[in-house]
């Protein structure tokens, strides 16, 4: 085990999990605004609840490919889903919005600075986030650690339903061990580039509480129609 | 996990997997 660790904090080296979550990562999403509809908050409500139902079908084929995953009971990595499902979307859109200042990329054509937050009920929520994207650009993230961090987020969901808690602490110390050695070979200037990374999780589940708590008021008043995954998702969180 | 059918039909439809 040490002579493999050792082996691997090499520049020859490829890191295979990392490659791996390169190659799983999903498609880009298109949020596509009903022209039909006039702006109001509930057009870009309906607008994000759509996006993320579609975008959460990718994320769910994408957790399928991350090494180790599938290994897991059924059970299991459902648990993970329903309890990191609303992270994994709040870091794609961080690391979507790395290169926007002060907005927002929800998607290509949907990028929301401050003021149209506020017209959607969700300034608080946008400042949370930026918050985030703020840590991650002072960092320079890059997608091989933006890729590692998602996926560790989804082994890490705290999930109080895990049936096989050896099983998910495995997947859990691959994906910190691919992370460790990205940072060995690619960050050898800074040996706390790893704990940095770590140490933004607490703001992203922070973050991710937040929006689902505010998915579920608005899913309760009833005016912004929502899909059944994006629901069955919000349900479990409750 | 009765409630959750998409979610579980959706990780049950095999897309090459990778296993460690």
């Amino acid at each position: 085990e040490p002579h493999r660790k050792q082996a691997s904090c090499s520049a020859q080296e490829e890191n295979k999990v990392v490659t791996l979550l390169l190659g799983a990562e999903p498609e880009k999403v298109c949020a596509m605004p009903d022209p039909a509809l006039p702006d109001s908050d509930i057009k870009a409500l309906t607008t994000l609840c759509d996006l993320a139902d579609r975008e959460l079908v990718l994320n769910i084929s994408w957790a399928k490919h991350i090494p180790g995953f599938s290994s897991l009971g059924l059970s299991d990595q459902m648990s993970l889903l329903q309890s990191a499902w609303m992270e994994i979307l709040i870091l794609r859109v961080a690391f979507r919005s790395l290169l926007c200042e002060d907005k927002l990329v929800f998607a290509e054509d949907y990028i929301m600075d401050a003021e149209q937050a506020e017209s959607a009920g969700l300034l608080e929520l946008h400042k949370a986030i930026l918050q985030l994207v703020r840590r991650y650009r002072s960092m320079r993230l890059e997608r091989e650690e933006f890729v590692t961090l998602k996926a560790i987020a989804l082994a890490n969901s705290d999930s109080m339903h895990i049936e096989d808690v050896e099983a998910v602490q495995g997947l859990q110390d691959s994906l910190h061990e691919a992370l460790l050695d990205y940072e060995c070979v690619h960050h050898s200037e800074d040996p706390r580039r790893t704990g940095k990374l770590i140490m933004t999780l607490p703001l992203l589940r922070q973050t991710s509480t937040k929006a689902v708590r505010h998915f579920c008021s608005i899913k309760q008043d009833g005016r912004v129609p929502m899909h059944k995954l994006f629901l069955e998702l919000l349900d479990a969180n409750v | 996990k009765e409630k959750h059918k998409i979610l579980h039909r959706l990780l049950q439809n095999s897309s090459s997997p990778v296993d460690l």
